[in-house]
């Protein structure tokens, strides 16, 4: 028996509308730390993972580990009919064939319920290990987000250098090329539109930008986003999810032969 | 050219 109930339902919806156009199956795992995914995208160059922590939900009940297939097209339907205030609760027996979406509205005088089939999905689960980035940048994710998108006007490709003096995005395509460079900048009013670049070393990587502009789709979760490379290493684009635990996207650099 | 790499490049299944 699973039970999960959010009171912020929206996040949910948000969580969804960030990774459907990556993933189409995915298994959604749940257990006593909390709700979960890990899933490529059909290319097998991006990953997303989620975790949703027990403690963020405000009836969290798993008997038992449980992993639920799911198409996220079809999930993200069945939100999309939740309203943004409504409270959301997951509901699942062991061993079913359906997952349940309870929609709450905030003065409970609407009580919708959608069921969604399960289906059979081969996990493939990477084993990520924990690493010491050699830089780590934190921007306010709606600049990170305009980057990406104005850079993919111009070209296919970014390179984004990290060094003590700041992080440089750079592009080149058939009309011409662009460079966009941001500065630490810590000296703001507010803390989540401060930009903080952390060097153990200076860092280059080449990516595509299709994937770096779905992975800003996750921008409604978060003012923040974390930029984390090393050279030669996929890098790992986070988004927090306030006190509930966070979504990464780890893309595989493109590298000269 | 850089040519694009796979995760499992990276990373071992598990």
């Amino acid at each position: 028996m699973l039970e999960l109930r959010l009171l912020q339902g929206s996040l949910l919806k948000k969580v969804l509308e960030a990774i459907k156009d990556l993933v189409t199956d995915a298994n959604f795992d749940c257990s006593a730390t909390g709700f979960s995914l890990q899933a490529m995208d059909s290319s097998h160059v991006a990953l997303v993972a989620l975790l949703l922590r027990a403690e963020g939900f405000e009836h969290y009940r798993c008997d038992r580990n449980l992993s639920m297939g799911m198409n996220l097209n079809n999930m993200s339907k069945m939100l999309k009919c939740a309203g943004n205030d409504d409270i959301i609760t997951i509901k699942a027996d062991d061993g079913g064939d359906t997952v349940t979406f309870m929609f709450e509205s905030p003065n409970q005088d609407k009580i919708s319920d959608f069921e969604m089939k399960l289906m059979d999905i081969d996990s493939e689960h990477l084993g990520i290990p924990e690493t010491e980035y050699e830089a780590i940048i934190r921007m306010p994710s709606q600049e990170f987000a305009r980057i990406c998108r104005d850079l993919s006007t111009i070209g296919d490709t970014v390179v984004i250098s990290a060094s003590k003096e700041g992080v440089k995005f750079s592009t080149k395509g058939d009309i011409g090329s662009a460079n966009v460079v941001c500065r630490q900048n810590t000296s703001v009013d507010k803390p989540e539109d401060a930009t903080v670049i952390e060097i153990q070393q200076p860092v280059s990587l080449t990516f595509a930008l299709r994937y770096m502009n779905s992975f800003t789709k996750a921008t409604p979760l978060s003012n923040t986003v974390t930029v984390s490379m090393s050279n030669e290493l996929p890098v790992v684009v986070e988004y927090k999810i306030a006190e509930m635990g966070y979504i990464r996207f780890y893309l595989a650099p493109k590298i000269e032969e | 050219t850089p040519v694009q790499n796979d995760l499992n490049e990276f990373y071992a299944m598990v």
